[in-house]
This record gives structure tokens, C-alpha cells and sequence, in this order.
């Protein structure tokens, strides 16, 4: 027996929104500490990561863990007949679930959908813990702004980071341009910049994943990137009292 | 414009 059910529907809409440019079917993870998912993009170069914890549900039950196999297109479609402000219930009975419920509620409307699922026999990736050299946390539609801006002028986007601020750039056919953001303590959060370089990085990464990903801006006010040299770095959404949203993504390296 | 390495580079199938 499965059931969670979000205080926020709109939240978990956001979430099928971030992911649904990145990963087409996914196994939805549900266990006693919550709701989990990992999954790889199409061409299997970025990995998309999701972690909802238990206590940030409204109500979340599951006496066993469970893999529900579910294409995020046809999630999409049943999640189109919610309201944003809809509170969402994902239900389940049966411990090998062939279906999964959906109750969608507000004031004067309740919806029941179910969704039919599928067994994907998707290999789970061992992400290691990784102390990264630098980790910087900036205002997430600054970052959705310049990946989009300068994956206009080039399709891989240089980042390097140092203990005053973080600098993009671009080295494209047309031109080049960078942009340095300064770290900044300004007492509104969701303007901070802050940086931890233990050391400093220079990695280039191809643009379009982050410009595929940032829809999960909507998210959070804040993104971190954290990043090590020649490693694959991490944007990471934080979904207040929920979790976390990341993708990782590997450098490109220069032949 | 440089190699792009896959994920399963760097992460081991569990």
C-alpha cells in the first residue's frame, strides 16, 4: 500500500515540467523515506536525479518499497487535467502495481485518474559522494539567463570559478563574451551569490543540457553548482522541505 | 568543440 499526497500539486506539476526535455520513461522509486527517481537522458550523457523526502508530504504511507515504472509523456497527460493548486494524491495498492492513482482535489472538484504502468529494466547509477573543490549557490533565473544567452552565441559554455565570483564564457564562430558574477551577502536570499572554492575550476559543458534542465527553475529561487576539475558537475534545485532536484553532466574535454 | 564524455563514464551501473 503507497500513498503520498502533496500539499502543493503544482509543486510535483514543476517537477514533470523540469524533467520531461531530459528523461522519456522513468522508474518512480517509493519507499519508507519517500519518493525517488534517477534517470538518464535519451542519449545516456546527463543524469537526472530527484529525492523527495517523506516528511515533506501532507500524507505519505508505503509499507513496502516499490518501482513504478511510468512514461513522463503520459504522466504529463494525466497531470494536465490537474489544477496548480490542486493538492495530489499518487496511490497504489498492490505491491507489484500494474496502475497507479492520481486524486486530484480542490474546493468544489475532486478528479481520480490512473495511469498505466510499465517495467523498464533501467540500471541504477552509483553516484559516489563527492567532496567538490568548488560549490557555488547564485539566484537561479540569473543562471537560467545566461546559459541561455550565451548558448546563443555557442554551444559549449566555459565556467570558472574563483573565491571572488564566478565567470561564464563563450568562445563561439560569431564572437566570444563572458559574464562574472560576484559573490554578493545581500540580506535577501534569493539574490545571494555564494562561492566555496577550495579550488578553483575552468570546465566547459555543452549548454543545451543546462537550457533543457533550468525549467526547474521554477523550483527553487537558488541553484548550486557544484563542480570539481574534470568531473561531472551538479545543478541542484532544492524543493523547499521536500528535496532536491539535480542533473549531472560531465565536462567536455577539449581534443 | 571539445569530447562529451557519457555520465556512465563516471557513475558504475549499481
Amino acid at each position: 500500500m503507497f500513498e503520498a499526497k502533496f500539499e502543493d500539486g503544482g509543486l510535483f506539476k514543476k517537477i514533470v515540467e523540469a524533467i520531461k526535455e531530459l528523461v522519456k520513461n522513468v522508474n518512480l522509486e517509493a519507499n519508507g523515506t519517500g519518493i525517488s527517481l534517477q534517470a538518464m537522458d535519451t542519449s545516456h550523457v546527463a543524469l537526472v536525479a530527484l529525492q523527495l523526502n517523506e516528511k515533506g508530504f501532507k500524507k505519505y504511507r508505503c509499507e513496502k518499497s516499490l518501482t513504478m515504472g511510468l512514461s513522463i509523456e503520459n504522466l504529463q497527460k494525466i497531470l494536465k487535467c490537474s489544477g496548480n493548486d490542486d493538492q495530489i494524491t499518487l496511490r497504489t495498492q498492490d505491491e507489484e502495481p500494474t496502475t497507479l492513482s492520481f486524486t486530484f482535489e480542490s474546493k468544489n472538484r475532486i478528479s481520480e485518474f490512473q495511469l498505466n504502468l510499465m517495467s523498464l529494466d533501467q540500471e541504477q547509477l552509483g553516484v559516489p559522494d563527492t567532496e567538490y573543490s568548488s560549490v557555488v549557490r547564485m539566484p537561479s533565473n540569473e543562471f537560467t539567463k545566461i546559459c541561455r544567452e550565451l548558448g546563443n552565441i555557442n554551444e559549449a559554455i566555459g565556467i570558472e570559478t574563483s573565491k571572488e565570483g564566478i565567470k561564464f564564457y563563450v568562445k563561439g564562430d560569431i564572437g566570444e563574451g563572458q559574464v562574472s558574477v560576484k559573490i554578493n551577502d545581500t540580506e535577501k536570499p534569493e539574490e545571494r551569490v555564494e562561492c566555496e572554492v577550495d579550488e578553483p575550476v575552468n570546465l566547459s559543458f555543452a549548454v543545451r543540457y543546462f537550457n533543457l534542465f533550468n525549467k526547474a527553475s521554477a523550483l527553487s529561487s537558488q541553484v548550486i553548482l557544484s563542480m570539481s576539475q574534470d568531473q561531472p558537475l551538479v545543478i541542484e534545485y532544492i524543493i523547499e522541505e521536500m528535496g532536491s532536484l539535480k542533473l549531472y553532466l560531465a565536462p567536455k574535454i577539449n581534443d | 568543440q571539445g569530447i562529451q564524455n557519457p555520465i556512465t563514464m563516471f557513475f558504475k551501473k549499481t
